[in-house]
């Protein structure tokens, strides 16, 4: 009887490893595990597949609700205006590159609006993403004023009857007050221009981010109020596993995930295929 | 903070007896909770957390100060000792030019990062930095370090997205030294650990140009996933030491202990915000009072 108890702190340990290690968190953590349990205590079950198999569930119950799905086919209104936001480096400029190429090539009409008029090559990089997915890009002078590049970019897909305007914005610490007012002077912008715009406003998350994804979540949905989630570099070892937290907390889609840096990379967000990975 | 959490564990305990199991086990979980809440690694958590106990059981409660102080005081000691308790310098070794390689995961900051490092270098009078722009994948990398270089004046390799990187290298150090330059800094594509061609590729690069340091260049938000990455890189290029960037955010940045705890080189310096200015030596004891939250 004893035997039995020690597989299972063994057990416990292991699943605490795996869930830890994906970058879930300790107290998501705990309470996966103390639910797996309870629910097995229930159905009178204690082996270890029964056990992995009831987080699996758990997790894919909580992501299910949260795979969302940008409106393509089904525009409600036109140019619709969509918003990329989120810390330096997490992969905003190439996810634009390449949801742009995915759209043109069903026969959307596209506009980017190279709105990172700080960072160096920032607009050209934005640039040679327009050139490889076949559409236009409204760009300024570095150092102009990035709200002046949305007004601009809104006002020509108006002219041009585009279906997207897609917003690069430059990379920004949700701790910079500065920064993060920028960010929602150029959302007004955007409203003043056309009421309602921007119609989405996605967060880029880095799946190789620890817990800090979870206060750049909060931050950043606090200022601008979100609309969506995007989570890049699920092609890295990282799982992502912060995500588990934030799905719980906000009630925001995750739209598409990152899986490697062509242009091809980019995929719906499935909650299955997900969970799968990370075990 | 961790301390307040410790406080109310031995909020028993007066500044009479000693600091026994008992009371250490709670105080052990608060710790490894905050340090996971950091991002610390699992297993520097469990062996670091195991270090701390031992030292912890049998200290002697003092008057002056709060068990709770007390414990914060020996895990602080034992972060800024695992951390380094030295600034080191660049490793430019050997006689020049002395190529120096940054790599690293995608967006971690290696070409802000070169940058930096030669207006540092610049400004102390010592040495005339190269810049070499190897990432030929990257759109517009080559136009982002040469406009960095442009800002900082100092020369930058005319690098094509045609060329190949090893041969890149190669020139470069050639054209430094026509350039009057000792001090050769390479900036790479950014790529998995576990993308063999492109592991390979730095090996390659690492092999023909004999770098004096490569260093690896780590986002401070780096999570779990730290410890692989800098076990991989370390394994195929035997790191000269680390460079953590974006401290000027709110993570914790337990991946500088993760790593360090795993592959024992030097965090040299650590970036603190976007422009070229911001960039400092690595203070162990600042960053030990970070990862504690
Ligand atoms: N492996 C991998 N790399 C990615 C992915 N998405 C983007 N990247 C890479 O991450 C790096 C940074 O991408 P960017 O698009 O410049 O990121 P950003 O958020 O626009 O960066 P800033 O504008 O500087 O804040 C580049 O090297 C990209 O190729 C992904 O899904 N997987
Ligand atoms: N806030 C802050 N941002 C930084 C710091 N270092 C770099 N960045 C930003 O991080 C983003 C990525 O920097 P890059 O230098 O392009 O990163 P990289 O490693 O060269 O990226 P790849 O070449 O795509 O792998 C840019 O927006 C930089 O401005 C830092 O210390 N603090
Ligand atoms: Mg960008
Ligand atoms: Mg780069």
């Amino acid at each position: 009887f004893a035997g039995k108890k020690e597989i299972d702190e063994e057990l416990l340990e292991e699943l605490e490893e795996i869930l830890i290690t994906s970058d879930i968190g300790f107290e998501t953590t705990q309470e996966l595990i103390e639910t797996a349990r309870k629910q097995l205590r229930r159905k009178d079950i204690n082996n270890p597949e029964s056990l992995k198999q009831s987080i699996k569930n758990q997790m894919v119950s909580l992501l299910k609700p949260r795979e969302g799905r940008l409106p393509i086919d089904d525009l409600p209104i036109a140019p619709y205006v969509i918003f990329f936001a989120g810390v330096n480096g997490v992969g905003k400029t190439t996810t634009i590159g390449k949801l742009a190429k995915n759209l043109k090539a069903r026969d959307k009409k596209v506009i980017l609006a190279a709105a990172d008029t700080f960072r160096a090559a920032a607009t050209p990089q934005l640039a040679l993403w327009g050139e490889k997915a076949g559409v236009d890009v409204i760009a300024h002078q570095d150092g102009s004023d990035p709200s002046a590049v949305v007004y601009d970019a809104i006002q020509s897909a108006q002219h041009r009857l585009a279906d997207f305007v897609l917003v690069d914005t430059a990379g920004r610490l949700h701790t910079k007050k500065n920064l993060m007012e920028e960010l929602k002077k150029m959302c007004r912008v955007a409203d003043k221009v056309m009421p309602g715009a921007p119609h989405e406003k996605l967060l880029v998350l880095d799946a190789t981010n620890g817990q800090n994804a979870l206060m750049q979540a909060k931050q950043f949905h606090e200022a601008i109020g979100l609309t969506g989630l995007i989570l890049t570099k699920l092609d890295s070892t990282a799982k992502g596993g912060v995500i588990l937290q934030i799905a719980h907390e906000f009630d925001l889609p995750i739209y598409l995930i990152g899986v490697g840096e062509g242009a091809e990379d980019l995929q719906n967000f499935d909650a299955e295929a997900f969970v799968q990975a990370m075990f | 903070t961790l301390t307040e959490r410790l406080n109310t564990v031995f909020k028993k305990l007066k500044g009479q007896g000693k600091i026994t199991e008992e009371n250490v086990r709670e105080a052990m979980r608060q710790i490894r909770l905050s340090l996971l809440e950091a991002d610390v690694h699992y297993k520097v958590v469990k062996s670091f957390v195991a270090t701390v106990q031992e030292k912890a059981i049998g200290v002697e409660v003092l008057s002056s100060i709060t068990p709770g102080q007390q414990i914060v005081k020996i895990v602080h000691d034992e972060l800024v000792e695992l951390l380094g308790t030295r600034h080191t310098q660049l490793r430019l070794t050997g006689v020049p030019p002395y190529p120096v390689l940054l790599v690293g995961l995608q967006g971690s900051g290696k070409t802000t990062t070169i940058a930096k490092l030669a207006h540092m270098l610049k400004q102390g009078g010592k040495h005339r930095p190269y810049l070499v722009p190897a990432d030929v994948q990257r759109p517009a990398a080559i136009d982002q370090l040469t406009a960095l270089a442009k800002q900082i004046h100092a020369p930058c390799y005319p690098s094509k997205t045609s060329d190949n990187p090893v041969r890149i290298a190669e020139k470069a150090i050639q054209e430094a030294t026509r350039a009057g330059c000792d001090v050769v800094l390479i900036d790479t594509a950014g790529r998995l650990q576990v993308d063999e061609p492109l592991m390979a590729e730095l090996q390659k690069i690492k092999e023909a140009v004999n770098p004096s340091d490569i260093l690896l260049v780590v986002d401070a938000m780096t999570g779990q996933e730290a410890v692989k990455v800098a076990e991989a890189f370390n394994e195929r290029l035997d790191l000269g030491g680390v460079i953590l960037t974006k401290l000027d955010g709110d993570a914790r940045g337990g991946a500088a202990l993760s790593i360090k705890a795993v592959i024992d080189r030097p965090i040299k310096f650590v970036g603190i915000g976007e422009k070229i200015e911001d960039f400092e030596p690595f203070h162990p004891d600042r960053m030990a009072s970070r990862i504690l939250g």
